[in-house]
């Protein structure tokens, strides 16, 4: 199965 | 003050429609560069990043950097009541809580204005770092749009593989499992029509076919879709608004437990 990552770990806050 | 006049109004209208089931709201920047957005869904899965440069725009007056925050939904059901060949003028006056779409006839014979309240949206502006793509595909912007609909029939996933062979989109659900593979093809009449592969490493990654599904909703800017693709991070979907700019959708992708 697979899980559905996010942006904020590949994203930072500027 | 700021005063944005877009003569090719139906752009603007393309852009909300693109978006406004993807983000509630959003702010948008204006600068002396151009009016921009960057937003991202509420389950932080999906960004969009828009730009329309100051030059593409007829006339383009925005005194100092200013953003504005909408809720897309009734931004688009403004931009609705705008002719698709109408003029758009944007007009916001300085410390005001409103701004006003101004939409002209292109005879000149019926001119509306609009005025919409902005609201107050806290958005984290999010540094999106340059990276390098393993590969980069592009493709006449409807058959990514037709393969993304008819493998949503089929799973609720892509994987979407790029080998030497060319790009691969499969996926597997209750009823049975489909590939769709696109061959490098740059021997066609027109470029916008051509699919072409530029393919420095294999890739493979896994991604959630409803968001896709959402950003092909920007079929209609665009001839050509770019798809950016690295491992194990987030693919890049870009439709190129003629002399103008370019929406880009991030998505996350799924990842293998």
């Amino acid at each position: 199965s697979s899980r559905q990552s996010t942006l904020d770990k590949f994203f930072q806050n500027s | 003050m700021l005063e944005l006049r877009l003569v090719q109004g139906s752009l603007l209208k393309k852009v909300l429609e693109s978006i406004k089931d993807l983000v509630n709201d959003a702010n948008f920047d204006c600068s002396a560069t151009g009016f921009s957005l960057q937003a991202m869904d509420s389950s932080h899965v999906a960004l969009v990043a828009l730009l329309l440069r100051s030059e593409g725009f007829e006339h383009y007056r925005c005194d100092r950097n200013i953003s504005m925050g909408m809720n897309l939904g009734n931004m688009a059901k403004m931009l609705k009541c705008a002719g698709n060949d109408d003029i758009i003028t944007l007009k916001a006056d300085d410390g005001s809580d409103t701004v006003t779409f101004m939409f002209e006839s292109p005879t000149q014979d019926k001119i509306a204005d609009f005025e919409m309240r902005l609201m107050d949206i806290d958005s984290e502006h999010l540094g999106i770092p340059e990276a390098e793509y393993h590969a980069i595909l592009i493709m006449p912007s409807a058959e990514f749009a037709r393969i993304c609909k008819d493998l949503s029939s089929i799973g609720d996933t892509v994987v979407i593989s790029v080998t030497k062979e060319g790009v691969k989109f499969s996926t597997r659900g209750d009823i049975g499992t489909a590939n769709v593979v696109c061959r490098q093809n740059t021997t066609v009449d027109k470029p916008e029509e051509a699919t072409v592969i530029e393919m420095p490493e294999p890739v493979s990654l896994t991604f959630a076919l409803r968001y896709l599904n959402s950003f092909t909703k920007a079929t209609p800017l665009s001839n050509t879709v770019t798809i950016s693709l690295s491992s194990e991070i987030p693919v890049v979907v870009e439709y190129k608004i003629a002399e103008m700019g370019y929406i880009r959708f991030y998505l996350a992708p799924k990842i293998e437990e």
